[in-house]
């Protein structure tokens, strides 16, 4: 059974989406099957991967949490071979209300993936950046959390407020969630970034991958090329960390 | 009466904090009554101005949403003498939820500010990374809507679904919203980001403010001290960006 893992923060532009694309690519461009969810309205893991065209694509998460589309066939490919994608676009904003009216609407997501789960070795979801219904989902869908941090001020402090909610979905709508790990992303060499690396080490120990991600041009230019990094800039600083994130996470379990 | 003007943009980590909290400060310094206000539960613009301690603020916007406190009774002080803050705490993640069940749900937060508006020169709303009932709120507060862009891929993606957004509320809840202006921030000296300044001037034109941010660590260093850039770091880059973009918003009217 694939291993689910959410990777969230309530904190905007903190590295989810580019986290989710690269390490999921990284996975499986080491033999891995891979499913890569795409849970956020703005859609950009799906445009991340090469499906620009989104509002064009049809079913997408839209129609398999709301319309009973098997998840099976929302799939599509990517540009590496065993990596699948479960596209989002702007439909899903509406989902958020549309939930709230449904029968076990916190589990919605976490059935519809029965349907593929088997067939992957991980599944990723890449979260929405805020507390709603549709990252609750993505919550109760999941056995553990990345929890991707800037290395800034503001995503240090949103932390605390973040394993709160984490610890709330465990008591009352997932048990078995539990802390994946934490990632630091756009490293800088500034004094400022060397403190949040120092604060979240002492506060989380093991918890932080030994990994972290410098701020890298390639990174954010790969996107627009529809490719993940290891693809668009193999000899990257970029592209090699997220390999050696890969490594590391593999080795977790 | 006051201009209200709502910072809004979904795409994560653009820069809407930052604009909110220097754009305000920085009319305040140069003698304007400004309001600033925190509609995001993440609370970075009422930890930005020196409120760390957000969860022990009582009476926050929470509790002029959804428990009948004036508004004129939660306004703060703030590091500059004629700029005060609404301020927010991680209590405001329910208002979504909650705010679906009253009547007017939209209208929430402009009937609140109608109490406070008539003491300010300019108001400015600080706005979540989503298209949430809060943020539609702030929306239909506002005379016009500043979207802040980080001069990324992701960040120009999502401009048109944006701008699709604003129109649907003049059309059915705000007839008078209109565009503020469109401020490029973070920019480096990139091709990547040379891009995305061209394809907004182009697709924009007036709209887009003549200042552009550029991407300058004291202005992320400023919020962990509690201040606006100009009192922290008042010859850095960044300080000076945000006094010229004060200095152009003000002589647009
Ligand atoms: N290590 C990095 N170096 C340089 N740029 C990066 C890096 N990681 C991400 N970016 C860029 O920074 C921006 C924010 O990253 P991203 O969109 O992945 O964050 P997010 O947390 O998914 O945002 P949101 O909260 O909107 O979902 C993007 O434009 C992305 O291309
Ligand atoms: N011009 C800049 N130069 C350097 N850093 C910046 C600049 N503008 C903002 N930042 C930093 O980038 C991060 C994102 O900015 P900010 O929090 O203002 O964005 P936001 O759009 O309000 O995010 P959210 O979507 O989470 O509300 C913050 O850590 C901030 O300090
Ligand atoms: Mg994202
Ligand atoms: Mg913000």
């Amino acid at each position: 059974m694939g291993h689910v893992v959410a990777i969230a923060n309530q904190k905007g532009g903190v590295g989810k989406t580019t986290t989710a694309i690269n390490l999921a690519a990284c996975l499986a461009a080491a033999g891995r099957k891979v499913l890569l969810v795409d849970l956020d309205p703005q859609g950009n893991a799906t445009s991340g991967l090469g499906h620009s065209n989104r509002d064009d694509i049809e079913p997408t998460l839209y129609d398999v949490l709301l319309n009973e589309t098997p998840a099976s066939a929302a799939l599509l490919d990517t540009p590496v071979d065993s990596l699948k994608l479960l596209p989002a676009n702007s439909q899903l904003v509406g989902a958020d209300v549309e939930l709230v009216e449904l029968a076990e609407r916190e589990y919605r997501l976490r059935k519809c993936l029965e349907d593929v789960r088997g067939q992957f070795d991980h599944v990723f979801i890449d979260c929405p950046p805020s507390l709603s219904l549709l990252t609750v989902n993505g919550l109760t869908s999941a056995e553990g959390v990345l929890i991707t941090i800037q290395c800034e001020y503001y995503a240090l402090e949103g932390l605390t407020s973040l394993l709160g909610t984490i610890k709330q979905v465990r008591d009352s709508l997932n048990s078995g969630l539990r802390l994946e790990g934490v990632l630091m992303t756009m490293y800088q060499h500034t004094r400022l970034a060397r403190e949040v690396v120092h604060d979240v080490r002492t506060y989380l120990g093991e918890k932080v991958y030994k990994t972290v991600i410098p701020r890298n041009v390639s990174l954010s230019e790969a996107p627009s090329f529809g490719k993940p990094a290891f693809l668009y800039a193999p000899r990257s600083v970029g592209a090699k960390a997220y390999i050696a994130l890969a490594k590391e996470v593999a080795t977790h379990g």
